[in-house]
């Protein structure tokens, strides 16, 4: 219905707006309707300024900062119906250091109460991770779980 | 309700019996590519109740089965089972007196399916109705799987709409 | 016409066959016609067996190991007309470290004389690197290249 | 022909004139997201004579051009040069007794467009024919651009056979 595409609309918007200067630091960011107007049929188009940049559409954007803009569309869908635990399959490949840093920080920031289970092969999310679990296969075909430790 | 452990048997490629606990906070998994870090997150995803094929990975839901190795023939059956810390008081009055709650979910070649939640069979039903009260159900956000972040990107206006409906 | 397609199919193939057993080590890999019978129209598709397990279409394998194959392929048409330099930009982000090696590794085997322009976050792609430009924007907008050190 | 060099000036981001010299082997371009690197594949994929504004991710040929940052206005001029080592016989004769062979494209904001070749005006015509002739210009696997890679492994059938078919 209208209202409630209004309503849920309005709300990951509000999460969106707060999320993007945190991931793009002195940047901002926000959805818009294709159609204002037309509420039952409008299309949804992310909007995104860097610092120093443009506000621009995603598709105009660097590879990592559409990755960190989808990342945090998806979060802050997430945060209007969190779940206690969250599953999260390399979502960091594209990102540099200081990104990884950013979206860790988000992480903890918006769901200190909650699990994140985190695949990845990036050296700086395996730092900041609490717990680690190693997925290996010493027998072709079959997974074995082994205990990791970071240099 | 948080998630305590996660226990894999014959699903995928866990031919053994495989048990991860999860802690507070963040949890990394790790390892080289096609050794299984995927395959948790189906688990997972498959035991919270996940009835579309197209969310597995897979065409068939006997994909889910162990179906062999070089030196290993492939199993009969695939079960995963979830343990949670019943925390959030949401939980149905039945399992007040449970400090955990524990979900098991398995299926056979066969295409038959059972579920049981702490050990005791129950319907599929039982387990989605015990999802919804504890907030656990919504599966959408809350699990981002391999290539989720490039379909996003890749979004027309009318997806990233559907994408923002679902979440009402 | 179909001749032309036959041919450069069989080319393609020989030399996906080649690289594929480097990459996936044990494993083997070849192009199928989905339709021997009709070369006008018919589509191509991806087999991979990844050592210890079975024949089986791309689309089963794991996300690196999907790249992997992807790769292997760009690379097997790359060297039925090799040019004397070749761009790669970010093609290594799903690999864990002992494929980006092998990745390396047929770089430096098929095109020993061909330069390779490789575009990364990966460290271990930098450690092979026999050089290396670091590019920043210090004025927000503006790209700048600087030297690199690697630790 | 290896390359030797690329100077960039006024090229999207690269507002300064930068110079990036290419030694045999494997050359690394890092940084951190949003900076330029996959710019500077652009650019080297316009001096080659890339005239299809899909390839390089705008939608005008003027989208090349520097448009401006928060400190500094838009530029009228954007300007790629490619310097290659001329080792290997295959240059078209006038271009005998030259070691390197400079390429230069320039593009003005009213849409106009300049060739160079050893500083010298040519039409592009001229510089498609030199890289035809010393096998440079076979740009569709030379450069593999951001995200190509998954491009192929959710290609169908079809799609795979025109990606052959290309390399006839
Ligand atoms: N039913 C099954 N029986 C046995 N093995 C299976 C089954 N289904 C999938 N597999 C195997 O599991 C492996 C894939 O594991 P998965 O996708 O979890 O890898 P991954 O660790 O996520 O790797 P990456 O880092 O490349 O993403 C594949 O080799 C696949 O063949
Ligand atoms: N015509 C232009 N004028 C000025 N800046 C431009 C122009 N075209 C693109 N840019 C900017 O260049 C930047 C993108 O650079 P690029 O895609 O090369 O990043 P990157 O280093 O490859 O990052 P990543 O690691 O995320 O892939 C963007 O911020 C974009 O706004
Ligand atoms: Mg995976
Ligand atoms: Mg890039």
């Amino acid at each position: 219905s209208r209202e409630r595409f209004r309503d849920t609309f309005y709300k990951v918007n509000e999460n969106f707006k707060e999320i993007l200067p945190l991931v793009f630091t002195g940047g901002k960011g926000e959805l818009i309707l294709t159609d204002e107007s037309d509420l039952l049929e409008t299309g949804v188009e992310i909007m995104v300024q860097p610092a120093g940049k443009s506000l621009r559409h995603i598709s105009l954007l660097s590879g990592g900062e559409k990755a960190l803009s989808a990342i945090s569309l998806l979060f802050a869908l997430y945060l209007i119906k969190p779940t206690p635990f969250c599953l999260l399959d390399e979502v960091d490949s594209p990102l540099d250091d200081a990104n990884v840093d950013r979206f860790v920080a988000i992480l903890r920031q918006f769901a200190p109460n909650s699990q994140f289970i985190v695949i990845t092969h990036n050296k700086k999310t395996m730092e900041i991770a609490d717990t680690l679990y190693g997925i290996t296969m010493e027998e072709p075909g079959v997974s074995k779980v082994v205990s990791v430790r970071l240099n | 309700m948080k998630i305590k452990a996660v226990d894999i048997l014959g699903f995928k490629s866990f031919f053994k019996k495989t048990s991860l606990s999860f802690l507070p906070g963040i949890t990394g998994l790790v390892g080289p590519n096609g050794c299984g870090k995927s395959n948790v997150v189906d688990a997972i995803r498959w035991a919270l109740g996940e009835q579309s094929a197209k969310h597995l990975r897979g065409s068939l839901m006997e994909d889910v089965i162990f179906n062999g190795s070089r030196e290993k023939k492939p199993l009969g059956m695939a079960e995963v089972s979830l343990t949670f810390a019943n925390d959030n008081g949401n939980a149905p009055v039945q399992y007040k007196e449970f400090s955990e709650i524990e979900i098991t979910r398995r299926v056979f070649r066969n295409g038959e399916s059972e579920y049981y939640i702490n050990k005791t069979a129950c319907r599929l039903k039982d387990i989605t109705e015990l999802f919804l009260d504890t907030g656990v159900g919504a599966k959408a956000y809350s699990i981002i799987e391999q290539g989720r972040v490039d379909t996003i990107i890749n979004s027309k206006p009318q997806e990233l709409r559907m994408l923002i409906e679902e979440a009402a």
